[in-house]
């Protein structure tokens, strides 16, 4: 149960990242871009 | 004090005799000098009396898991291998077991790694690991799994040879339970199976001495940089892990590590394949370790000097000997993921994740082609109509995203407000939410997500240890009554 827990939070917090990661870098791109 | 480099002209000792072992082990070891703590306490070097070698005796407080230590001593005394280390014999003094052992003069190979601060060439790496393999093929054979191999717990005696050490976490396969399913090792060196907990065999030791080999090379197992939680559950979902630098490495000693860091258990080479790899299998001369090993002495030797020298000068204060062992030899034990700090993981992993076109795949799933995207942005192609450059899909993307955040911003600020109250993430991520913050939010937020998670973890981890507790206490109590 503890693992599966941990499981949850660790996939949880991965995609949160995934998402934060992916706008920067679309922030950056659109920056480049006008730039 | 000199460190012995040649083997001591004796007869090798093989198992200690009734007589010795029922003497107090003062009288038959002199104890030297501490050579650092082992995964069940501190581990000396001693003097055999009788014969004048030199052995290794680990001290093992009582009060501790006295069923693992037994399991390390019926490994050990099981095997009989010159690439294992030996089990001599032990005794029980006061609260502590003495458990003699082989000595191996040069330490671990991470030792030797820190000590020289210098990692190992192709053909150290390959002598290390032949040894190592041999050492492994014959623990297979015998139905047994090491479980925590790591540079770590391969030592190096005088003469130069690899033998695999620290049974703490070994366990034996027998027949009617072929695949165990129980978590253990050290994170970085896991193979997927185990932590995936979906049974694993002698095999997973396979994957380990592959993260080994790089360890050996780059001076850290892959994931090092990031938080062990993560790591553990990226092992099983990445693809196997490479060499930070492949151009750096020769192709058979790439296709060694690649045989190695085979996902499916069943795929992965055993010990006794791999010891016919032409990485492993080309004569690499007998000198090779010597030398590294003549090289550690060396520095151990320059570092003890000026610690006696510091020691010395600072005669007011009692002398400790504890500081000059400690500083001779340091075991890489858990302090190895204790090195790790959140803040500083978190701008490595995300660079590597861009690096590794990560980024380029997610970016896709955001209805943005970034392999037209590049090429529109880079040729500029004119619309003939208005003489613009064409914008890109994923400016036209934004724009889009933009035009309706105006029209509904008024609630999501509240959103955000939200949660940037709340100290943990929220269970789905809200692109919208998202889009509306500026950069130095964004980068803001992925800062504080390791300690975050941390955080996070620390506080399940006490409250499932608040639920665990009665039942180790009951447990503790009937082993007690049983053993009166």
């Amino acid at each position: 149960l503890f693992m599966k827990e941990l499981e949850r939070i660790v996939k949880s917090y991965e995609s949160y990242r995934q998402a934060l990661l992916t706008e920067v870098e679309a922030r950056q791109k659109r920056q480049q871009w006008y730039a | 004090e000199k460190v012995q480099l040649r083997s001591h002209p004796r007869r090798q000792l093989k198992k200690l005799s009734e007589d010795s072992l029922t003497k107090q082990p003062e009288e038959v070891f002199d104890v030297l000098e501490k050579l650092g703590e082992g995964s069940y306490g501190s581990v000396f070097k001693a003097h055999f009396k009788e014969t004048g070698e030199i052995v290794a005796i680990k001290q093992v407080p009582v009060e501790s898991d006295l069923q693992e230590i037994i399991k390390e001593i019926s490994i050990m005394q099981q095997c009989n291998s010159p690439y294992v280390v030996k089990y001599y014999g032990s005794y029980f003094k006061n609260s502590d077991l003495w458990i003699v052992m082989e000595y191996c003069g040069a330490g671990s190979v991470s030792d030797i790694i820190r000590l020289r601060n210098k990692t190992l060439t192709e053909d150290e790496i390959a002598a290390i690991l032949h040894s190592t393999l041999k050492g492994l093929e014959y623990l297979h054979f015998m139905r047994k799994i090491h479980r925590d191999i790591k540079a770590g717990n391969i030592l190096l005696n005088a003469e130069g040879h690899a033998k695999l050490a620290d049974f703490g976490v070994a366990g034996q396969l027998t027949d009617t339970m072929a695949k165990r399913n129980t978590v253990i090792g050290t994170p970085f060196w896991m193979a997927p199976e185990v932590i995936q907990e979906i049974g694993y065999n002698c095999v997973a030791d396979i994957w380990s001495l592959g993260i080994t080999a790089i360890e050996m090379a780059e001076g850290k197992p892959p994931y090092a940089d990031i938080h062990p939680m993560r790591a553990i559950f990226m092992i099983p979902s990445n693809p196997p892990p490479t060499f930070r630098n492949p151009d750096q490495w020769s192709e058979p000693f790439k296709e060694f590590v690649s045989q190695c860091l085979v996902k499916n258990p069943e795929n992965r080479a055993t010990a006794t394949q791999l010891l016919q790899h032409p990485f492993i299998k080309s004569p690499k001369p007998g000198t090779i370790l010597r030398a590294l090993i003549a090289d550690a002495v060396e520095v151990k030797l320059k570092k003890q000097e000026a610690q006696q020298r510091e020691q010395d000068q600072d005669e007011e204060e009692n002398s400790d000997e504890d500081e000059v062992d400690q500083g001779t030899m340091v075991r890489a034990g858990t302090s190895d993921l204790g090195t790790i700090r959140a803040a500083g993981s978190l701008g490595s992993s995300a660079g590597t994740m861009i690096d590794s076109g990560t980024m380029v795949s997610q970016m896709g799933t955001m209805v943005i082609n970034s392999d037209d995207e590049d090429e529109d942005a880079g040729t500029m192609k004119r619309r003939e109509e208005t003489m613009q450059p064409a914008k890109p899909s994923f400016l036209e993307y934004f724009e889009k995203q933009e035009k309706e955040k105006e029209s509904n911003n008024h609630g999501e600020s509240q959103n955000v407000a939200n949660n940037a109250d709340k100290s943990k993430i929220p269970a789905e991520v809200d692109m919208e939410v998202m889009r509306s913050w500026s950069v130095e939010e964004l980068r803001r937020r992925l800062a504080s997500l390791d300690p975050q998670m941390e955080q996070e973890i620390e506080e399940i981890r006490q409250r499932y240890q608040t639920k665990r507790q009665p039942i180790l206490d009951a447990i503790e109590a009937k082993k007690r009554r049983q053993k009166n």
